[in-house]
């Protein structure tokens, strides 16, 4: 099973087309493996991105250099597919 | 469980659970559901899909998948909701009742099998299709891309390693191909809604151009309507729109290529959330979830049986 502890879930907010780019920049670096959940589409939609733990500081990183603006939205994926698997289990044995 | 009442709809399944749900669901009402199996995966598993009918031949019709990206549980989960709840309002509530006694409902609750075992079993994030790329390591085709409406136009990619790759050809994938298929040979569906998470969105064509729909006030109204429905039972905002003015350009999507087939109430909703926890959704919120989104399907079915074309 893959595994995702400490990987984060960030929301992006882009203010304008130049942040848009920059966020798009960093779509293209496949090394930072980065997952888009809301893909950067235009400035004023949020932007929900996926981010491994070994490239969490990098990418935010980038973000504050840049001044675009996020906030965590998951803390941690690895939790909340913890608490999931455990519910899942607990109904199959019930 | 051994009937579908015993069925837990509150948790999230395997697909081996929920095609046994389907085997059961036909068992338990054989006058009004069947099984059809309109292709196999990649990996060689069956699609199937259920069909509720009251009888007749080639009856005009209404299609609804979910689950077309396999990490997006809470829509398979819906699914298998509308499913029972199908057989469970047929001859007691007057709107459904009506559609079916006029119209059959198609039903893929998991319309990429190998993405949504390859979910459970290695990979709880995995959105595309199990398909190889010869010439590449990267696995899977994004099969909201790979439709045959603007496809290789901007709004998908070209790189196999992208979550958005479009394929090398239209249909490419088995699993659009299937559809496809089924759509052109049927010949008489009327309505197409396909069903991803999340955001909370209801949208219609187009994707890849922002030209309107030339029935998009129409499908405003209609789309409106639905909303305000669906808001109703539990306060879920949501909005909608065309899918290029609401979320972003998308091409080879598939309501573009049902519309250009002329299918005029083609749609798409993201159901739940808005982004607290996505895919991750809790399966506390299958059920409402599911409940919600019920009453905008029967706003739209409803709709297209009273509105024949």
């Amino acid at each position: 099973n893959e595994n995702f502890v400490g990987h984060q879930v960030l929301r992006i907010s882009a203010t304008d087309e130049a942040q848009v780019q920059k966020v798009r920049e960093l779509e293209e670096l496949e090394h930072l493996k980065l997952d888009f959940w809301r893909d950067p589409a235009r400035a004023g939609l949020p932007i929900d991105v996926r981010v491994p733990f070994p490239t969490i500081q990098s990418v935010k990183a980038f973000l504050e250099y840049h001044d675009i603006s996020y906030e965590i939205m998951i803390e941690d994926v690895q939790s909340l597919l913890d608490e999931e698997k455990q519910q899942m289990s607990a109904f199959q044995a019930r | 469980a051994l009937s579908t009442d015993a069925f837990n709809y509150a948790t999230y399944h395997t697909l081996d659970e929920i095609y046994e749900f389907m085997d059961l669901l036909v068992t338990e009402h054989p006058q009004l559901v069947s099984k059809i199996q309109i292709g196999s995966t990649f990996e060689g598993r069956p699609i199937n899909v259920l069909k509720f009918s009251t009888g007749g031949t080639n009856r005009p019709a209404i299609w609804i998948d979910t689950g077309i990206h396999s990490r997006e549980w809470v829509t398979q989960a819906s699914g298998v909701w509308f499913a029972k709840k199908i057989t469970k309002d047929y001859g007691q509530e007057p709107t459904l009742t009506a559609i079916l006694d006029n119209m059959d409902i198609f039903l893929e609750i998991v319309t990429n099998p190998d993405g949504f075992v390859y979910t459970h079993k290695t990979n709880r994030m995995w959105r595309k299709t199990r398909s190889h790329t010869e010439g590449s390591l990267c696995v899977g085709v994004d099969p909201n891309r790979n439709w045959d409406a603007a496809f290789g136009m901007p709004g998908a990619s070209s790189n196999p390693c992208s979550e958005t790759y479009r394929g090398k050809f239209p249909n490419s994938e088995v699993e659009v191909k299937s559809i496809v298929d089924f759509v052109t040979s049927h010949g008489n569906i009327k309505a197409f809604i396909s069903i991803h998470s999340y955001s909370q969105l209801l949208l219609y064509p187009y994707g890849y151009t922002s030209e309107p729909a030339p029935d998009k006030e129409e499908l405003d109204q209609l789309a409106k309507s639905a909303v305000t429905a669906l808001t109703s039972l539990h306060g879920t905002k949501f909005k909608y729109g065309s899918i290029i003015d609401t979320i972003y350009q998308a091409s080879g999507s598939t309501i573009d290529w049902t519309y250009s087939q002329g299918i005029k109430y083609s749609f798409t909703f993201e159901l739940r959330d808005t982004g607290l926890r996505g895919f991750l959704l809790p399966a506390s919120q299958i059920i409402p979830t599911a409940e919600e989104t019920w009453l905008a399907l029967l706003t739209i079915m409803d709709h297209t049986v009273k509105h024949p074309y």
